[in-house]
């Protein structure tokens, strides 16, 4: 509840007429930035918690079987907006989860920054998902201060995200490279 | 010599140069083009009100002088099996990546915008412009914080009799979520991933400020210039907006407005992702 409590205070923090248009002197729009990343920071324990206790199965059925073995970390990357994640990155076997925050279903594409271009997406029903690799823009690899060994961005249709629910996706880097092509550019175009 | 790219619901043309000029999609085919140009924020004596600089509080250009970054744009193009992209460069601090994803009805935008300049010590504030040929006589819509669309109309207010001193800050107004305009026959709307600063100046454009940056404080309290130099050579943005073009009525029971409330919705509010390491497990394991 500590952790939820400082997400809460911090949110009545955002409320003020400064953060909401951005007219807060610098050194305040940092403390602000600061205060929400503990936030986040903070929640992710929540986070992680509640999603293991579902991903471990219906509460009804776990009286029967023993608790799984491996913990998932569930984290957020809260760089992604630069094309940024450290597990996605750094690591040959990871798993997305999306957690749908609407009252209806949707479908999302989603872009996941990866280091290679040679990689597996499964879906919980074990199926294969069709995945395009395309590159992260030169532009974008050369902002000031990005750590990111990100050369592309993988991307895949996630369909069916329940409402107020989640569905989760394996991914796996591949050994076979040559069934995955290397984003090529077409020529450019010069009148 | 020309770009497409697109899916069976819509379509974006570029041309040589590299800017987009054309959109197809429900049967229409419209002039549109889409630039990135910036206002020069005006310097002014702060002691006096009707003078002062454009800053955090308020949007104020030096005599609506407006720049466009680019005459020419460097491209690449992407296609595969589920999106089709076109990077383009405008210059040293502005680019983007056009694309439309194979399902989607409406094209993305994503525009990185930054470091702003300022060796020539001007304030500059950075809009990107979608113009085409829609007849909307200087009518609009915006988004009332994502609810409903108010309509607006330019140099004009419903309850007084306006005279607009500042052609362009006077027509300003917040986007939330949404801008639009729209005539008998097409409709074009623009969603945006965060508010914005928006207005229709002309007829058929629609622009939205996408970054700022500043070098006078504007004397209405925060006591600083919107410099952002914390981390040295200045903040980079990094947004999307969703362009849709369409008709304007309703047809087959199927109204674009109601497709761009979903597509506002999953823009807005859009999955949470969270990432696990799953390196001592095999995909079976896993399941």
């Amino acid at each position: 509840d500590a952790h939820l409590s400082f997400m809460r205070e911090t949110m009545g923090i955002m409320q003020h007429h400064d953060a909401i248009t951005g007219t807060e002197k610098q050194k305040v729009a940092l403390d602000y930035a600061k205060r929400l990343s503990v936030g986040f920071d903070a929640c992710s324990t929540n986070i992680k918690s509640v999603l293991n206790q579902l991903s471990d199965g219906p509460v009804e059925a776990k009286a029967t079987r023993p608790r799984a073995a491996f913990e998932f970390e569930f984290k957020t990357c809260s760089l992604l907006n630069i094309s940024s994640c450290e597990i996605s990155e750094k690591t040959d076997k990871f798993t997305l989860t999306l957690y749908n925050p609407l009252a209806h279903s949707t479908s999302e594409y989603v872009r996941v920054p990866v280091s290679d271009y040679n990689y597996v997406v499964t879906d919980n029903n074990g199926a294969t998902v069709i995945t395009q690799v395309v590159p992260v823009p030169t532009e974008v690899i050369d902002i000031f201060h990005r750590e990111s060994s990100a050369k592309y961005e993988l991307v895949f249709l996630a369909s069916n995200l329940p409402p107020v629910g989640y569905r989760s996706y394996f991914i796996e880097k591949s050994e076979n490279r040559n069934n995955f092509a290397k984003p090529q550019a077409q020529p450019k175009k010069r009148s | 010599s020309l770009t497409v790219i697109g899916n069976e619901h819509i379509e974006l043309t570029f041309d040589t140069n590299g800017f987009l000029t054309e959109v197809t999609a429900d049967g229409l085919n419209r002039l549109i083009s889409q630039e990135f140009l910036y206002y020069e924020g005006a310097v002014g004596n702060n002691a006096e009100f009707l003078n002062r600089s454009s800053g955090a509080y308020i949007f104020r250009p030096n005599e609506d002088k407006i720049v466009p970054v680019a005459t020419q744009v460097t491209i690449e193009v992407y296609k595969g099996d589920l999106v089709e992209e076109v990077h383009q460069k405008f210059n040293d601090w502005i680019s983007q990546v056009v694309r439309v994803y194979h399902k989607s009805n409406y094209a993305e935008f994503e525009w990185l915008v930054g470091p702003i300049p300022i060796d020539d010590e001007i304030g500059k504030e950075v809009i990107t412009r979608f113009k085409s040929d829609i007849e909307s006589n200087g009518i609009f819509y915006t988004d009332s914080n994502g609810r409903e669309m108010l309509k607006r109309k330019l140099n004009h207010r419903d309850t007084w009799d306006v005279k607009i001193a500042e052609a362009v800050a006077g027509n300003y107004y917040p986007i939330t979520t949404k801008i639009a305009l729209e005539d008998e026959t097409a409709r074009m709307a623009i969603l945006v991933d965060r508010a914005q600063g928006g207005s229709s100046l002309q007829d058929g454009a629609l622009e939205l400020m996408v970054h700022r940056r500043l070098l006078k404080d504007d004397a209405f309290g925060v006591g600083e210039a919107l410099n952002e130099t914390e981390y040295g050579d200045g903040l980079v943005a990094r947004g999307k907006h969703h362009l849709f073009v369409g008709l304007s009525k309703q047809r087959e029971g199927v109204s674009l407005k109601a497709l761009e409330r979903l597509v506002q919705l999953e823009t807005l509010l859009p999955s949470w992702k969270l990432f696990s390491n799953a390196e001592p497990l095999s995909v079976d394991e896993w399941r």
